[in-house]
């Protein structure tokens, strides 16, 4: 069976990508095969992994936009080995163009989980851990995530205006988990950026730790959520290495943000051989 | 004569609303009249103000929403004083539905000038400042603000990903300023939650200046851009003061987060006076 988490939060620059590239490294390093997809026309995932999307298609690759396009595409022609146990469906630019593209079409909520479908089932498949980098937006690109994956994780800062999303993110989890996916949940929230000094920080976690406790006897896709440890610190780092193209295990093993990734991503691991 | 700048980034939690609401603050501390105008559905810049957008109708009282949808409205029914020499018009969440409700309409990107025009020769008018806080996209009411502003200044962090954005935003700028608002011009960047002690930001805001002096030449929007001094420090004091609907100054005026916005007011007042 195979862990497929969609990184999701509708709000800008929260930590998204940071944490899909670096919690997959992390659980990469563990040793368990794991997939990252970058569901994002911004490309920043694959920029982070020393990808160029922009060279995809004269070497013949193909990318998430072509998985979504065409129902029949070979997803393991999308398929780049980027460390080892680690492998990456890239995003392009044009992919931006795929909302429109896919207009009204029958099924294009389920695109991505067929294309997943058919490469696990393929001889390059056998993915433990795969991990759905989403754009910021409630769009058909991240519909496709969320009716791919089983659960959902929230990266998000422990600040007032960032609290100020997560209803309407938690209400799109609900709707969808309603019509299109039973088995879709909320497994939690990544704290990023985490500044651990402050009042003010204590308070929005406490107060995120309280709404989950609450919810616990609801039948909600969070019932079960919790926010995870480690939070994510502040790591300058982890904003300089996607301009090398590395994870921040390939730049700074020994930062603090690689310390955080490393803990979080054998958390995830450890919990999913309990579940 | 007024100053219109527009705050605008289409990616998210750069600091757009943070920037909106302190440098207004700092520049209606020096004494000028200023408006604040909340282009965001999130509204958080009306929240940070302390206003409850959810009451505004209750009391009768108008929105951006009601200057977009209503070509006729009067705009002194949306204006609230919310401090000393600053006045806001507030946002509310129905303004999601702004962009689908415009549609294809003539002069939909036109609404917001028209109004501010109507707002200044009323007896509720003469503001000398106006900043328009955006949304995080590129639709219709960034649109909006774009046709109605005179400068653009973008805020952003000085990290790798961030650049990424830049150039679409530029591009947008220069199909604004040839289509529809020939006036229009980027006045600059404003860094936030910016870390001063590291050679990454210092390679990113030397790349950004580097950049706009090789424009210099140039007949594009940017050709006088400039990164403007000073940047704005990370300091948690700046997302605490929201969840009290208090600017930085209300909130902690010794912190060094105000200290930056007021030195940055002043900056963006003696630029005025000199133009
Ligand atoms: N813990 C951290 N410490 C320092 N910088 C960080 C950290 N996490 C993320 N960043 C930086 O913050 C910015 C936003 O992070 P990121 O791109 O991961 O967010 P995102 O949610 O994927 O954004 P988008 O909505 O644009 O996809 C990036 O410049 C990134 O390098
Ligand atoms: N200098 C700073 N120091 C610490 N926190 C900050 C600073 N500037 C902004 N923040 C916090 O960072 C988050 C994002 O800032 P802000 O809401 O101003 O960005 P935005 O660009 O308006 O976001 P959006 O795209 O959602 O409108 C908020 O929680 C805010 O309180
Ligand atoms: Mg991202
Ligand atoms: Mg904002």
């Amino acid at each position: 069976p195979t862990r497929v988490i969609a990184l999701m939060n509708q709000k800008g620059g929260v930590g998204k990508t940071t944490t899909s590239v670096n919690l997959a490294a992390a659980i990469a390093a563990t040793g368990r095969k794991t997939l990252i997809v970058d569901l994002d026309p911004q490309a920043h995932a694959t920029l982070h992994l020393g990808v160029e999307s922009g060279e995809l298609s004269g070497q013949g690759r193909g990318s998430a936009y072509d998985l979504l396009l065409d129902p029949a595409y070979d997803p393991t022609n999308a398929l780049i080995e980027v460390r080892d146990n680690l492998a990456l469906i890239p995003s392009e630019t044009d992919m931006a163009a795929a909302e429109s593209e896919l207009g009204s079409l029958p099924q294009r909520h389920e695109r991505l989980r067929s294309a997943l479908g058919r490469l696990e089932s393929s001889s390059q498949g056998g993915h433990e851990f795969v991990l759905l980098d989403c754009p910021p937006s409630l769009g058909l690109l991240t519909l496709n995530a969320l009716v791919a994956a089983r659960e959902v994780i929230i990266p998000m800062q422990a600040h007032f205006l960032a609290l100020q999303g997560v209803g309407k993110l938690l209400e799109t989890v609900q709707i969808v988990r309603r019509q299109l996916n039973p088995s879709l949940s909320v497994a939690g929230i990544v704290l990023c950026m985490h500044d651990t000094q402050t009042t003010h920080t204590r308070e929005v976690v406490d107060d995120l730790e309280g709404f989950f406790t609450s919810s616990r006897e609801q039948d909600v896709p969070w019932r079960f959520a919790r926010v995870y440890r480690p939070s994510i610190r502040r790591n300058i780092k982890l904003a300089e290495c996607p301009s090398f193209g590395q994870t921040i295990f390939d730049y700074a093993p020994w930062a603090p943000g690689a310390l955080d990734y490393k803990k979080l991503g054998e958390a995830i691991v450890r919990e999913w051989d309990t579940m």
